[in-house]
């Protein structure tokens, strides 16, 4: 196995608009 | 006015990005598929700077030891780096078929004649599994020197990634191989040896019916 776990991107420090998919055309 | 608004170092813009997937339909036609992709954009000085990411939420999701992202940003410009988070446009039907074309386009701008170096580097769980080098020479267009990497053929291991994405059953089964997966590119001045541009791909599958999507962040560390 891997020797070290990664953090879940979900848990790390980015901007809210990092997980809003843009709904433009 | 693109500085700090777009993909743009003091010595290097990107104009365009693509990469795709060429159909032909019969002799004359094709179906051009877009995967991913960053168009033109005009920004002026009314608009807003682009959000910041902290480099350092992102070291581990790329190569780590000698020329990785930590060495690259400490040794800067820092203006020049940027995180890009596509949402891929997998909404197409794959068939193995050797009249397709699997591409990658660019185009970058600057104020200098230079020789520049395109270094792609694809990579699973932060390693480097794959890499791409690219040289590529200026023309002189209205008044600015522009480099077009136009129509590089995607890599095989990327064609039989894209191919395992799709076959998965659920876009939440893709997002979760995809958390894993990241491409660094760095365009470098061949001379100089430069950093020019630095770029971190992270992605998504898009939910969209329009197609890819994107949002672009400058790296910084605070």
């Amino acid at each position: 196995g891997r020797a070290v776990e990664q953090v879940p991107m979900r848990k790390r420090q980015l901007p809210a608009s990092f997980w809003e998919e843009p709904k433009l055309t | 006015p693109w500085q700090g608004r777009s993909i743009a170092s003091s010595k290097l813009r990107m104009l365009e990005f693509s990469a795709f997937l060429e159909q032909p339909q019969d002799p004359e036609t094709f179906n051009k598929h877009l995967f991913v992709h960053i168009g033109q954009s005009n920004p002026t000085y009314s608009d807003p700077y682009l959000e910041s990411v902290d480099v350092r939420q992102i070291y581990d999701k790329f190569p780590e030891k000698k020329g990785g992202l930590k060495e690259l940003f400490d040794k800067g410009p820092q203006n020049a780096f940027f995180l890009v988070k596509f949402w891929a446009d997998l909404s197409i039907n794959l068939q193995d078929d050797s009249n397709f074309f699997y591409g990658v386009s660019s185009q970058y701008e600057s104020s200098e004649n230079m020789v520049i170096t395109s270094s792609t580097k694809v990579c699973s769980f932060g390693k480097q599994v794959v890499e791409k080098v690219e040289t590529e020479y200026a023309r002189f267009e209205s008044g600015r020197y522009v480099f077009r990497i136009h129509r590089s053929p995607l890599c095989e291991y990327m064609i039989n990634f894209i191919h395992k994405l799709k076959h998965l059953p659920e876009k939440y089964m893709m997002n979760s191989v995809l958390e894993n997966f990241t491409i660094l590119q760095v365009v470098t001045n061949r001379d100089t040896l430069e950093t020019l541009l630095c770029i971190a791909y992270v992605f998504e599958v898009s939910t969209s019916e329009h197609g890819a999507q994107h949002h672009i962040y400058r790296l910084v560390k605070d």
